[in-house]
């Protein structure tokens, strides 16, 4: 058997021209998190407790779309969703649609340790997320300005953005753009 | 999105994805992060986390599909990822970290570029964007 591993991600689609000093600080986020879970597992600290502490860090920092910082609706408000696996006996918890809860992540795990269910969306999950206590927000606090400026810049393009897609010249100003998601033509969605 | 996976010294693997979704996206609309067997997946092979277009990853059970060509074609990690990678994603753009029972660790991705980074117990660390 190998010893231990680990990797962290903060979204996949990068926008080619994202200007450097973002891109250091996306470099300096994910040294600081695998740091984080490289203590953790010197510690002996098993797996599920490593990937939950590594991605509340990435929830609590603005930079990457979660938890604070996270894509806005179409109303300009958050909903956020997480799921956890352990794989030795394959168990899991998920969570959607949540506004409230700062970390996601541990609640989808309170759901697989503390609750007889692998998921809890919305309404039901904000109320588990009070009977257990987790630490609460109310929705300003996920939204940050520059999200509130992609979301302006992703309404002028009729479109649906992954993560750090600016629109380029073309799409922002043809407005018989049909309604786009992730940068495709909503069609290619359409038949599911 | 944001994720991570784990292989810890007894082998055990672990996964985990969380996700404000898509900007501008419709109130109520659930995408890949928390759909277990999509863009979260862990079991006695690997542990893998996805982040992308949604609904691609969802329409390819992205993150079982690692685990079960490993299990019933015998890929390697590397292998297992490249192959979900180039043929399970249609058209869609996605990425995906893994790691297996026996410490490696494994990123790929078919978008124009990837926040991530990796470390292994015998020293290499490696964080990353582009390809």
């Amino acid at each position: 058997m190998g010893g231990w591993a680990i990797a962290v991600h903060g979204g996949a689609g990068v926008d080619p021209n994202l200007p450097l000093q973002r891109q250091e600080d996306a470099k300096m986020l994910l040294t600081r998190c695998l740091d984080l879970g490289i203590h953790a597992l010197r510690s002996n600290c098993s797996a599920i407790d490593v990937v939950e502490l590594v991605v509340r860090e990435l929830e609590t920092d603005p930079l990457f779309n979660s938890g604070r910082g996270s894509a806005l609706t179409e109303e300009g408000t958050v909903e956020m969703e997480a799921s956890i696996m352990d794989g030795p006996k394959r168990r899991c918890g998920a969570v959607s649609g949540l506004t409230t809860v700062k970390n996601p992540i541990s609640l989808a795990r309170l759901v697989m340790d503390k609750s007889p269910h692998s998921y809890l969306a919305f309404s039901g999950a904000e109320k588990f997320a009070r009977e257990q206590g987790v630490e609460l927000e109310c929705n300003d606090y996920f939204v940050t300005e520059e999200n509130v400026g992609m979301l302006e810049l992703a309404r002028e393009a009729n479109s649906i953005w992954l993560d750090y897609r600016v629109p380029n010249e073309k799409c922002s100003t043809s407005v018989e753009t049909p309604l786009q998601m992730n940068g495709l033509p909503i069609s290619v969605y359409a038949p599911e | 999105t944001v994720g991570c996976v784990v292989v810890d010294s007894q082998g055990r693997c672990a996964a985990a994805t969380s996700t404000g979704g898509l900007m501008n996206k419709k109130i109520g609309r659930i995408g890949d992060s928390p759909l277990i067997g999509s863009g979260t997946y862990a079991c006695g092979v690997c542990g893998v986390s996805c982040t992308g277009e949604g609904e691609a990853i969802i329409r390819g059970t992205l993150a079982r599909e690692v685990a079960a060509v490993m299990e019933y074609k015998g890929l390697g990690l590397q292998e297992a990822v490249n192959y979900v990678i180039e043929e399970r994603l249609d058209e869609g753009k996605a990425g995906l970290i893994a790691v297996s029972s026996n410490g490696e660790v494994v990123c790929g991705f078919n978008t124009t570029g990837m926040f991530r980074g990796c470390a292994t117990e015998d020293g290499f660390m490696e964080v990353g964007i582009w390809k």
